[in-house]
């Protein structure tokens, strides 16, 4: 029922009490607010150029890097990507909060760059940097 | 050091302090399995590095133009479209399976010329490459010596005697051969491979030189380089290399001989992923059967 969720506005009273009742006492806005710092992917990219190597990078300029961020708390959405073993692990963590951890949000999916520089010689490198590169993130 | 707003806009975090700006250098050229920063002599042009009439040599060029084809598929992985190579550097099917399978790519710049001390005095003919920079822990799949046979220069320094030859000949194509040698111990030469080159052949030739780059990066004390000799098909007769219209250093820039070599990395996959060695755990802490053979876990 997520997507359902995210479409309703937050002024509609009326939907958000029937909602109320239909999730059994869940707020799904608490779950919308709590979306926010869910388990997704950011941002961040390397920037050889700023960093003034390009006397010796040929090319990329930079790379997204990109990082995973957020909570892997219950319930977790498809959006998540959570494997069956982060459910389980949430809900042992419900169970024994202190002691089991929650799922931990790290990459699911990751790609290769390639990078093209001189070495002390001046002969090229061209080398390719396999999982650099965050594709997607997920509850683990 | 920027972080994401959420709504696709980098902001300003913090600015790091001098320490801190070093620190994180490092620790990025440690993520690229690199001890320290390179400072190679050769200085890049500082804008636009990868357009076609950018003055850089042969041996950066064709890697530039590998790294442009390469291309990102659906899967993330990126994969060789083999077009441009291929065109501007007469690439084979074999050049483009080993891109594919290569996990480095080094092109090497010619330093036979610059070498002091050494008797083989055809120093066109004399090729020798730096390889204290290949990574440890590199498998080599292939190498080759990249050379450019210029048709118009055949023609300028085809003597007079010659082109008396060749109007008795009457059509009949003159053809060369080129074969390379490895350097021994006091200049003794060591067949490495050959090719027939047609008198009408134009454009980039490439030699296997794999074996003695295998046997060069175990043994560095026996880097003595790589001798070409040119000979007329006909009568065996030695030319010059030039009189094959071969390109040597003080030709154009972007023809001049390189070897380049395809390197598969060795590194167990955990270890290729961070560029580093990674701690291993005692053993009794491992009890899970799948690390029993030894690999080291994530």
């Amino acid at each position: 029922r997520s997507s359902r969720i995210r479409r309703q506005t937050p002024n509609n009273n009326k939907k958000r009490s029937k909602d109320n009742e239909e999730f059994g006492g869940w707020n799904p806005y608490a779950d919308a607010r709590l979306s926010r710092r869910s388990c997704q992917k950011k941002n961040l990219y390397v920037s050889f150029r700023d960093l003034g190597w390009q006397d010796w990078i040929i090319a990329p300029d930079g790379y997204a890097a990109s990082y995973c961020n957020g909570e892997c708390s219950f319930p977790l959405n498809a959006h998540m990507n959570a494997s069956n073993h982060a459910i389980v692990q949430t809900l042992v963590h419900l169970m024994n909060p202190y002691r089991v951890p929650k799922p931990c949000c790290a990459p699911i999916k990751l790609s290769s760059i390639s990078v093209l520089y001189f070495d002390d010689n001046s002969n090229v490198i061209l080398k390719k940097y396999r999982n650099m590169v965050v594709k997607s993130c997920g509850c683990h | 050091f920027y972080y994401d707003n959420g709504v696709d806009q980098t902001v300003v975090h913090k600015h790091l302090n001098k320490r801190e700006k070093k620190e994180m250098q490092s620790e990025i050229l440690h993520l690229l399995g690199l001890e320290h920063r390179p400072r190679p002599v050769l200085m890049l042009p500082s804008k636009k590095k990868l357009e076609v009439d950018d003055g850089l040599s042969s041996a950066p060029r064709f890697l530039i133009d590998v790294y442009q084809s390469l291309t990102e598929e659906d899967s993330g992985e990126l994969k060789l479209t083999p077009d441009l190579i291929e065109r501007e550097f007469n690439v084979s099917d074999s050049d483009v399976h080993s891109m594919d399978e290569a996990d480095i790519i080094m092109s090497f710049v010619n330093r036979g010329q610059h070498l002091h001390g050494i008797r083989h005095h055809h120093s066109f003919g004399r090729f020798w490459f730096d390889l204290s920079e290949v990574p440890a822990q590199t498998t080599v799949i292939s190498a080759e010596l990249r050379l450019y046979i210029n048709l118009t220069m055949v023609q300028e320094n085809m003597n007079t005697t010659e082109k008396a030859d060749e109007e008795e000949t009457e059509g009949k194509s003159q053809n060369f051969s080129i074969t390379v040698y490895e350097i021994g111990l006091e200049d003794s030469l060591i067949y490495i491979d050959s090719m027939e080159i047609d008198s009408h052949q134009e454009g980039w030739v490439a030699v296997n030189v794999s074996v003695p780059l295998q046997k060069w990066l175990v043994n560095p004390e026996e880097n003595f380089g790589l001798q070409l000799v040119c000979r007329l098909s006909t009568s065996g007769k030695q030319i010059s290399a030039r009189e094959v219209g071969l390109v040597g250093s003080h030709g154009n820039d972007k023809l001049q001989p390189f070897m380049v070599a395809f390197f598969r990395s060795s590194m167990p996959s955990t270890q290729k992923q961070l560029g580093q060695q990674l701690p291993v755990p005692p053993k009794e802490l491992i009890d899970d059967e799948d690390f029993e053979n030894d690999e080291v876990p994530k």
